[in-house]
């Protein structure tokens, strides 16, 4: 699964998500990506989100809109409201992945509970930066 | 110049250590920079989150490196089925395809579905013939398969089990070598 997260210049924030889903699904499986506030999410009032894994985990607990939620309500900073949801919901309902969000100052957070995920990152100063580990 | 960000991510997952999966990790990481650097010049020149993230993610789909579009996991009959979605923070306003054949890039329908459509979510031909309409770019599924892919299903058909596109190193196309 393929997704950004995008703060623009006017202070509007963005989310996509684009995926083939799982190896050997059946029956019209769909996962997490197309289902909004599950894994894809965006609210110029708390945070941008696009989610990567077991998309029936992030569809049970709406995983993108629970991370905007703790921010809008909670007062949460966007790499706790990430941190907590991707680390802790997200595993206790059996599942594994990881997420890309963005608030609207431009904190960030890409918390995952696999081994690695494809990330990266590019300021409006033009420098970037790619992970796939820590 | 007011600042400005942008984040990708191209898929999480248990990915594999050893040479093949070095060189893997090594051409992803271009492919990550080029989308970061395509939605970037979007930013630069004013335009929209929205358009920064389209033109990221389509950098991602035409990769067959990603689990998108171009390169996406093959489903149970050998096909795929693909799903996208946007959603734009000022207005709160969303689009989404699932469960698509044809369609190039996915994200585009997407976003046409937020832009020129009363629903939020279309599904399977209804998607494809609405994206048709709108003019974008249909293709044969033939396209979207990759010969990695194939042999990735073809390990894990009859196991009757799924799995994530990042995970059991040896499934990935990275490890046949299928590197785009």
């Amino acid at each position: 699964t393929v997704g950004a997260v995008a703060l623009d210049q006017y202070g509007n924030l963005a989310a996509g998500t684009s995926t083939g889903g799982l190896v050997n699904k059946r029956f019209g499986r769909i996962g997490d990506s197309p289902i909004i506030g599950a894994g894809t999410y965006a609210d110029n009032g708390s945070v941008a989100v696009s989610a990567t894994g077991t998309g029936e985990s992030f569809i049970r607990s709406v995983c993108a809109h629970e991370i905007a939620a703790r921010v809008k309500y909670c007062g949460f900073s966007v790499g706790r409201a990430a941190t907590e949801v991707t680390k802790t919901v997200i595993p206790a309902l059996g599942g594994r992945g990881g997420v890309i969000a963005l608030d609207h100052a431009g904190r960030f957070a890409m918390p995952y509970v696999t081994r690695g995920m494809y990330r990266g990152l590019i300021r409006s100063n033009g420098q970037s930066q790619v992970w796939v580990f820590d | 110049m007011a600042k400005f960000t942008l984040l990708v991510h191209g898929g999480a997952g248990d990915v594999s250590a050893g040479p093949t999966a070095r060189q893997r990790e090594r051409k992803s990481r271009l492919v990550l920079k080029q989308a970061l650097l395509c939605g970037y010049r979007v930013l630069k020149m004013g335009g929209t989150a929205i358009d920064a993230v389209v033109a990221a993610v389509k950098v991602l789909e035409d990769s067959p490196l990603f689990n998108a579009a171009r390169g996406s996991v093959l489903t149970h009959r050998g096909g795929v089925e693909m799903d996208a979605a946007v959603m734009d923070g000022k207005t709160l306003s969303a689009g989404a395809v699932a469960g698509v054949r044809k369609i190039k890039n996915p994200i585009e329908a997407a976003v046409a579905v937020m832009r020129c459509c009363q629903g939020v979510l279309l599904a399977g031909e209804g998607a494809e013939q609405f994206a048709a309409e709108q003019g974008l770019k249909i293709v044969k599924q033939t396209y979207f398969i990759t010969a990695g892919r194939r042999r990735q299903l073809q390990r894990i058909r009859n196991s009757h089990t799924m799995q994530l596109d990042h995970d059991s190193g040896t499934d990935h196309p990275a490890e046949d070598t299928e590197l785009g």
